[in-house]
């Protein structure tokens, strides 16, 4: 699966996700990827989320439309919702995986809770990560 | 001061240093530079966010190293699957498309889905239907093939087959197949 959130110089937020599913599916079998509010979700007042991992879990969770919320509801810093989310929630639920968010001011969180993640990011004077290991 | 950021990732999993040779790490790292620049090049010229993610998402759904476009797994019946959404944080549009397998970039039928479309999910035919409607590259599904996938699946179901014929082995999955977009997540 990848993703990609980006800010614009206007000030809006895009979320986007796409994936080849899980290998050896079967029965039409749908992951969170193309599942609005659980693999992506993107809102100018919150964050721009994307999703990876377990998809079944991610879809229980909600996991991009509840980062979303933990902002909006709770006051929570973009890092905070997504730790929030994906270290603890979906952690307790037994999924793995992680998600890129970014919230309308440049703030970055890309947490993970399974052993790598390919990620990165380029800020506005072009300086740029790469990561994959924890 | 303007604020443009890109975020991107390429899947999440069992990916350890000690799976991973020099050069493969180099691959996936270039690549996902690549994908950065792209994106980063649509926002510095002052793009919109949704030209940058969609322009990014091609990239990496063009390469074999992810498991989007290009480098789509297999299921079960040896058909690559494809999944791709897309949402408008300034207007909440969000468009989508699910089970698709000969839509070359998925990312930007699901941008057309969201701003050509009333509807945000389609799926299957009707979705390939509306993309070859909507003028997107249509592609033989033999494009999505790659060798390495299909042996991926090949060693899954002979697992499988393991599992079932000895019930106390469960089996080993190496680096390639526990992560998400391996054996068993998406």
């Amino acid at each position: 699966t990848v993703g990609a959130v980006a800010l614009d110089q206007f000030g809006n937020l895009a979320a986007a996700t796409s994936t080849g599913g899980m290998t050896n599916k079967r029965y039409g079998r749908v992951g969170d990827s193309p599942i609005i509010g659980a693999g992506t979700y993107a809102d100018n007042q919150t964050c721009a989320v994307s999703a990876t991992g377990h998809g079944e879990y991610f879809i229980r969770a909600v996991v991009a439309y509840d980062v979303a919320a933990l902002m909006a509801y709770k006051g929570l810093s973009v890092k905070e919702a997504a730790d929030e989310v994906v270290m603890k929630k979906l952690v307790k639920m037994g999924g793995e995986g992680g998600i890129i968010a970014l919230d309308k001011n440049g703030n970055i969180a890309m947490p993970f809770n399974s052993e790598g993640m390919y990620r990165g990011y380029i800020k506005a004077d072009g300086t740029s990560e790469v990561l994959i290991y924890k | 001061m303007s604020r443009i950021t890109l975020v991107i990732h390429g899947g999440a999993g069992t990916i350890t240093r000690k799976s991973m040779t020099p050069e493969k790490e180099k691959a996936y790292k270039d690549k996902l530079n690549e994908a950065l620049q792209v994106g980063y090049a649509v926002l510095k010229k002052g793009g919109s966010s949704l030209d940058a993610v969609e322009a990014t998402i091609r990239i990496m759904e063009d390469s074999p190293l992810f498991n989007a476009g290009k480098g789509a797994v297999f299921t079960n019946a040896g058909k690559n699957e494809l999944d791709a959404s897309i949402m408008d944080g300034k207007t909440l549009k969000a468009g989508a498309i699910a089970g698709v397998t000969t839509i070359k970039n998925p990312i930007s039928t699901a941008r057309m889905v969201m701003e050509k479309s009333e509807h945000v999910l389609m799926t299957g035919k009707g979705a390939e239907q509306f993309a070859k409607e909507k003028g997107a590259e249509i592609v033989d599904p033999s494009y999505f093939y790659t060798e390495q996938r299909y042996q991926q699946l090949q060693k899954i179901k002979q697992e499988e087959k393991t599992q079932l014929d000895h019930s106390e082995d469960k089996g080993s999955l190496d680096e390639e197949q526990s992560i998400f977009e391996g054996k068993k997540f998406g």
